[in-house]
């Protein structure tokens, strides 16, 4: 599903420059449930936003279900990230002047999903993360795993064939990460959803079928735990 | 150094009325290194908020070293604050136009101290933390642990009675979280700060001289697992 080769990010801040990725080479499959683990600063986020198409690699190719997209423009990205890729940020991104309903269904919203199926199914993922009495705040009333959790139901929401998920559960207490690893795990089994995490979480890592290890914008090799 | 009693805190939206705190009763010692723990939306947030005078409860009393803070008003309130307690947000609250250096400072400049020391400080504090090179670095330049660091360090340049952590190590690995500890324990130990921590890190919890554990607004009777 995911093939990168050679990916490089750089950043240039007047004098320096950050390698944030310094050559990554992986391969995702489709159906994984996969970690990438390393400390911070690592590259860990870079490397998803990559993936997820939010971001374009400074050097490297980079496939998609099989497309090259390293010179894709930014709305042929959008284009395909609102067809197929959910994505949970470390920062939520949630939009202030929207209320919890409003924030989930919004990527359906603009790919045009009618609204009549969208707002039923919006009400159904918000209670599988906990948020059913929530609905109508806005995220400025709402604590912190409250407007994670709003972050990962709109990824959830549309479908999509990958969840890139940076840190999903960093802001959970133990029985509320459980019920989303699960929620997460059984999209998994059952539609075949591939997860990628960026994860400290011990307990997203005890179900990981994978682990990949990053320091310094590299993959470190040996530490590959197996193939999905 | 903090005692509540009896305090609530309540949120009206619309016709709804959120009780995000419902009779707290709690006492801080000096130089406690204590943990408050509970689920997502328990209240952990909004009652370091109080007694780090950034919101007034609906009700109760609530002192702080001796003084009854109850009827200050927010400028009363922001003068404590600043003197005397460093917190450590949850989403961080990093200004974006400012540096990390300006970022880490901003505290100490609003009360005045001299900037020439004050540098020196900001760069020490700033190393120890594991940011040594990132002092010129953004807000937007840099990884969500690293942000967090910032907001770490900002909290403890002003060399505070008190520090509120409002989930302090969220964002970081292992190795991170374990360097901040291993900080935060020394200025317990030899400078008697005084620490309370909202967390759901084992790592921290492991340090804690005190347990506290809130659920729905309220602290769960039994479950105050010691005194410091
Ligand atoms: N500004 C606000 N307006 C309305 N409701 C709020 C506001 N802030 C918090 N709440 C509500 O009060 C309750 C407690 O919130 P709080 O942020 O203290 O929880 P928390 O224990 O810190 O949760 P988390 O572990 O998710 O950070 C939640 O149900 C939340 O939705
Ligand atoms: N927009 C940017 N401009 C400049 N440097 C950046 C930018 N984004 C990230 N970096 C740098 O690139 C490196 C990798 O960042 P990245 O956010 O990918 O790390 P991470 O592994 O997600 O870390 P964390 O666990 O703290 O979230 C870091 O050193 C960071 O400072
Ligand atoms: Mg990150
Ligand atoms: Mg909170």
């Amino acid at each position: 599903l995911v093939e990168l080769v050679g990916i490089t990010k750089s950043y240039e801040l007047g004098r320096t420059v950050v390698h944030a990725l310094n050559g990554v080479d992986l391969q995702v499959e489709r159906g994984e449930f996969t970690v990438v683990m390393g400390p911070s600063g690592s590259g860990k986020t870079t490397l998803l936003n990559i993936i997820g198409c939010l971001d374009r690699a400074t050097a490297g190719t980079f496939r998609f279900d099989g497309e090259e997209l390293g010179d894709r423009d930014f709305n042929d990205l959008a284009e395909i990230r609102n067809r197929k890729i959910g994505f949970i940020f470390q920062s939520f991104n949630l939009i202030p002047v929207l209320n919890v309903t409003e924030n989930i269904e919004f990527p359906c919203l603009i790919r045009g999903d009618p609204k009549k199926a969208l707002r039923e199914r919006v009400r159904q993922v918000a209670e599988e993360v906990g948020l059913g009495k929530f609905l109508a705040h806005k995220p400025d009333e709402l604590s912190g795993g409250q407007r994670q959790r709003v972050a990962i139901a709109r990824a959830l929401v549309t479908q999509p064939q990958v969840v890139l998920a940076d840190e999903p559960t960093a802001n959970l207490d133990s029985g509320t990460s459980e019920q989303i690893i699960d929620l997460m795990l059984e999209l998994n089994a059952k539609e075949n959803v591939t997860f990628l995490f960026s994860t400290h979480d011990p307990r997203v890592m005890a179900h990981a079928r994978r682990v990949v290890h990053i320091a310094d914008g590299r993959l470190v090799d040996g530490t590959d735990s197996g193939r999905a």
